[in-house]
């Protein structure tokens, strides 16, 4: 999980919208 | 987007409404190698698409309902499966055989041959034939977007029932669709073109993880990762 860290952070943050 | 929310279904309309809107491509000016440009774009392109991908799993019903684990394998099976269904219903129907991985990025065989990616495009004009000569609508794109998520074949899984029960309501889903427009066998043939679907994807990455390799071509990192977990 370490090694997927911005997919990790992505879906952890469900309330605010994906960030480009 | 024309269609929106005109399916039966509620799954399938909630789907397509909440389909990203189609994103542009910025246009690489940062080096005057016109091959490499077109690969930078393309990657770009890549990168916003999958970030997109990533917000709109979120909403597929029952996604979030799984275990953060799973919800990460999924996405890191299928995801180029679910980008190239966008790519393939786009470039139905476009002149000159192109792919349009945008509306301001259409790419004929010519340019992707320059590009390096000649196989990717005979692989991609293949998935694309295949859905036109369907007429794949934009609410059998999106529900097939969801349903190659479900079933990308992730292993191991950590709730494997859960991704079954995940996975039994897109199917369910798909086929009330097309049910309720009296075409009860589309369904069955969607789903008999996700190994199409899947060996396209493949090409595509192996594409990808070459032109980084060889060429050299700079990938984001979110792209990386991605890559990195196949």
């Amino acid at each position: 999980k370490e090694k997927h860290k911005i997919l990790h952070r992505l879906l952890q943050n469900s309330t605010s919208p994906v960030e480009l | 987007h024309a269609s929106l929310g005109s399916s039966r279904n509620k799954v399938v309309s909630h789907l397509l409404l909440t389909e990203p809107v189609p994103l542009a491509a910025n246009q690489d000016d940062s080096t005057n190698d016109s091959s490499l440009r077109t690969l930078l774009t393309l990657c770009d392109l890549l990168n916003r698409e999958l970030l997109l991908l990533i917000g709109w799993a979120k909403q597929i019903p029952g996604f979030s309902g799984l275990s953060l684990v799973d919800q990460m394998s999924l996405l890191q099976s299928g995801w180029m499966e679910a980008l190239l269904v966008g790519v393939a219903w786009r470039s139905q129907g476009a002149s000159r055989e192109e792919l349009v991985f945008a509306s301001n990025l259409q790419l004929d065989e010519a340019e992707c041959r320059a590009a390096g990616l000649a196989d990717l495009y005979e692989a991609l004009r293949h998935l694309t034939a295949r859905y036109e000569s369907m007429k794949l609508s934009a609410e059998e794109a999106a529900a097939l977007k969801a349903v190659a998520l479900a079933n990308s074949d992730a292993d191991p899984l950590d709730c494997p029932d859960a991704v079954h029960r995940f996975q039994d309501g897109l199917h369910e889903a798909l086929q009330e669709h097309e049910a309720s427009r009296r075409e009860q066998r589309r369904a069955g043939r969607l789903l008999m073109s996700l190994p199409l679907l899947r060996q396209t994807a493949d090409r595509a990455v192996h594409a990808l993880l070459r032109l980084h390799r060889q060429r050299r071509v700079p990938l984001h990192k979110l792209l990386l990762e991605m890559l990195d977990a196949k």
